[in-house]
């Protein structure tokens, strides 16, 4: 475990929890798209298979709980609950999972590092995960005024990935052998689309105006 | 040289 993976759990756990109690607290999601919420929860579901089979520390198992846990309570939270389901932008959040869901599986059936369940589901997971916050991005485009609660969740993940990729090179040049290339191409693709969307963010902040996105 | 301990990764 180096600084830069810390970091990164730690933002990525942050940016489930903040908006799971801000979900909880102000019985709100608007702005949140539910596609990518349970992208990322069949994200967690797939690539967590071995949770009950490859123990690797107290930490990670704590972590994949705590991340399928939020998760699933996040999706519970916006189809089920009565005020806050109230508040999703149906009609917005349009985008199909089939076609991101489709492309991973074929990807992950062809690109995989062992042809069985675990490994196949592990690498759709990657794939899926690079992609699952498009389905958000476009509900960003479209809405246009962005309130903080969205604006930081996104910040959040964006800071996660760069992290990770951190990480990555750290570990590529203290630990032998340590050679990921499904999880770094995929990684690499996830960050570059979180890119565009921190230019904008960063703008924003810096002239201290509330963030617009160009149509 | 890759085996599963080396997915300790979230």
């Amino acid at each position: 475990m180096n600084i830069f993976r810390l970091a990164g759990d730690m933002t990525h756990l942050m940016s489930v929890l903040v908006l799971l109690l801000k979900i909880h607290t102000i019985k709100s999601c608007a702005g949140i798209s539910l596609k990518t919420q349970e992208l990322y929860a069949l994200v967690f579901a797939t690539r967590y298979l071995d949770i009950f089979t490859d123990f690797i520390s107290v930490y990670n198992t704590i972590m994949k709980l705590i991340f399928l846990g939020s998760s699933f309570s996040i999706v519970w939270y916006m189809r089920r609950h009565k005020l806050v389901r109230r508040s999703y932008d149906k009609e917005q959040d349009t985008f199909r999972h089939f076609f991101l869901v489709l492309p991973c599986l074929l990807l992950a059936l062809v690109m995989n590092e062992k042809f069985t369940f675990k490994e196949v589901m592990w690498a759709f997971s990657l794939y899926l995960e690079a992609v699952a916050i498009l389905p958000q991005l476009v509900l960003l485009q479209r809405t246009k005024n962005i309130d903080n609660l969205t604006g930081q969740y996104v910040f959040l993940l964006g800071a996660y990935r760069a992290f990770y990729i951190f990480n990555w090179i750290y570990r590529y040049f203290t630990e032998p052998h340590y050679v990921h290339w499904i999880t770094w191409i995929s990684g690499l693709v996830q960050t570059l689309l979180y890119a565009d969307f921190f230019y904008y963010y960063f703008n924003s902040w810096k002239n201290n105006v509330k963030l617009h996105l160009p149509a | 040289p890759q085996n599963n301990h080396e997915k300790d990764e979230l």
